[in-house]
């Protein structure tokens, strides 16, 4: 499970990465 | 929404876009910003750290769209020079209060300010050596100026 949880957490990591690129314009 | 304690670092940064909410949007903004990537780097695993940086995106969000036609929002070169002369402003109010022997509790915030805007123009690249120096400078003074008040004594 531990996996399971690390790789929720770092897909939701992802999102949050791709919308600054996208706040920022760097998409 | 509560800070997570893993935050505490950019507490005063999102203190001073709450403060600049009406009085310059263009600031709260890139203070938030700023307050977004620097809590990325500080916590974005814990889910109390995931939920504020959620919330604090949508606000961004949010803002960017309310502020479309404004350029200093819409070109970050724009918002750079927005937030660097704000910064200076602030810095040469509190410089010259300081030279003249006034010292108050509005000219040690904006020497603080100041220190925190020059955090704030990271987002936009590296800091150049001025900027570094006038922060230090920024910082110290509006901690010795604070301190002498708090204790009674007369900065030099």
């Amino acid at each position: 499970t531990g996996s399971v949880g690390t790789t929720v957490a770092s897909a939701e990591q992802d999102e949050l990465s791709q919308r600054l690129a996208k706040l920022r314009d760097q998409l | 929404m509560s800070l997570p304690p893993q935050f505490k670092p950019i507490q005063h940064h999102l203190r001073t876009a709450q403060e600049h909410e009406t009085r310059d949007p263009v600031v709260a903004y890139y203070c938030r910003l700023y307050a977004m990537q620097a809590g990325m780097k500080l916590d974005s695993k814990s889910p109390e750290c995931r939920k504020f940086l959620v919330k604090l995106m949508d606000q961004l969000e949010s803002m960017k769209k309310e502020m479309s036609d404004n350029e200093s929002i819409t070109q970050e070169v724009v918002g750079n020079a927005h937030i660097e002369n704000y910064a200076i402003k602030m810095f040469l109010y509190a410089d010259n209060e300081d030279r003249s022997g006034r010292f108050h509790k509005n000219m040690i915030k904006s020497f603080y300010t100041a220190s925190l805007l020059m955090d704030v123009l990271s987002v936009f690249g590296e800091l150049s050596e001025e900027n570094i120096q006038h922060r230090k400078y920024a910082r110290w003074k509006a901690t010795y100026i604070h301190n002498c008040l708090k204790s009674g004594e007369t900065p030099e």
